[in-house]
């Protein structure tokens, strides 16, 4: 039996709508810890990993691991049954076939089941082995309503994004055919709210080009989070990273791209 | 590609 509570059925419709534009249908890894997800995009640039832990869950009982294949898609039409103060739990027999999204109104008037099927999902198992935190060589939190609007504006120039980070602070940069931006971000010095601050954390400046498409992605999950935080280091993946309140995270992991 | 091959080094080392 598997069975996870929500009381905020909004928390699960923000998760959806960070993941939907990049995954079509996702393993969600279901134990005893929580609820995980790590998949690649079909392009195999990008990686989603996705993590709830189970104390973050108002309701959790997991008592066998269970593997389950979602269309997410299908996932995101019966959230979007949801009302928006509704609570939401997730239920499931041991080996299912299908899972069943339960949503209730605030006065409990309201009673909504809703049944999806399971995907047998036999594609690669990712088995990601990266336990060892990577010390990265320039990490930054800023607004995450900012890196949106920075990341729209200049997609408008070009395909890609660069990044350079410095102790100053951190600059965007994009160019194409009619012109070329930059934004310039310093670090705050004293931010009134802990949310609107800037913070960089340098080891070695880098310089680093991503693809807006993916970019532009990732900033669905903005809702998650006030903030996002980067981790930046030359030739290894950007992660990109929104906490789900206290529940969880999840991240994006993005190649740069490279001069041939 | 090259993107690619990062993502693939950074979570599959050999």
């Amino acid at each position: 039996m598997f069975e996870a509570r929500l009381v905020q059925s909004a928390i699960l419709k923000k998760v959806l709508d960070a993941i939907k534009d990049l995954l079509t249908e996702a393993t969600f890894e279901c134990s005893d810890s929580g609820i995980q997800v790590q998949a690649m995009d079909n392009a195999h640039v990008s990686l989603v990993s996705l993590n709830l832990r189970s104390d973050g869950f108002d309701k959790y009982r997991c008592d066998r691991n269970l593997s389950m294949g979602m269309s997410i898609a299908s996932m995101t039409k019966i959230l979007r049954c949801a009302g928006a103060e509704d609570t939401v739990t997730l239920r499931a027999v041991d080996n299912p076939e299908n899972i069943m999204f339960i949503f209730e109104s605030p006065n409990k008037e309201k009673l909504a089941e809703y049944e999806m099927k399971l995907i047998n999902m036999d594609q690669e198992h990712l088995g990601i082995i990266k336990t060892k935190e990577t010390s990265y060589s320039c990490v930054v939190k800023m607004p995450s309503q900012e890196f949106s609007r920075i990341c729209r504006d200049l997609s408008q120039f070009g395909e890609s994004i660069t990044f350079a980070c410095s102790k100053e602070g951190i600059k965007f940069s994009a160019s194409g055919d009619f012109g070329q931006a930059t934004v310039k971000l310093a670090q705050t010095a004293d931010a009134d709210k802990e949310e609107e601050a800037v913070l960089v954390t340098m080891q070695e400046p880098v310089k680093l080009t991503f693809s807006c498409r993916y970019l532009n992605c990732f900033v669905k999950a903005g809702p998650l989070c006030a903030q996002v935080q980067l981790s930046m280091s030359n030739d290894v993946p950007l992660v990109c990273e929104y906490k789900i309140g206290d529940i969880g995270h999840i991240r994006y992991y993005l190649a740069p791209k490279i001069d041939d | 590609r090259t993107s690619q091959k990062i993502l693939e080094r950074y979570f599959w080392p050999d």
